[in-house]
């Protein structure tokens, strides 16, 4: 199913950034994406703290799932 | 609110971010 789908691809992400497989990403996770992915270090800053819904410094699978299921949300928005 | 242009918004932020790692997933195979 779509859900099933969208869980895959944000797991996926999620191991993209969890380079070390550590279960979190941390803000040097996120930072070292820069060169990857088209976005500066201020950029992926925001990232992090945007998806850090706990502002705890780390993110999880279920934080990181719950950014990737909002945005998705609002593509699909015409 | 200076803070509405897209892109620097933490929403244009994040749909950047996976924008590029959905572009990066089917761009490499």
């Amino acid at each position: 199913s779509g859900q099933q789908t969208m869980l895959g691809k944000a797991h996926e992400f999620f191991q993209i950034c969890d380079t070390e497989g550590k279960g979190f990403i941390a803000r040097c996770d996120m930072q070292r994406l820069h060169g990857e992915l088209p976005l500066s270090h201020e950029e992926l800053e925001k990232v992090f703290d945007t998806l850090d819904t706990d502002g705890n410094g780390f993110l999880t699978l279920e934080e990181f799932t719950t950014g990737f299921s909002q945005f998705l949300h609002r593509e699909e928005i015409p | 609110d200076p803070n509405m242009k897209a892109g620097t918004t933490s929403e244009g932020v994040l749909a950047n971010f996976f924008n590029s790692l959905l572009s990066k997933k089917t761009g490499s195979p």
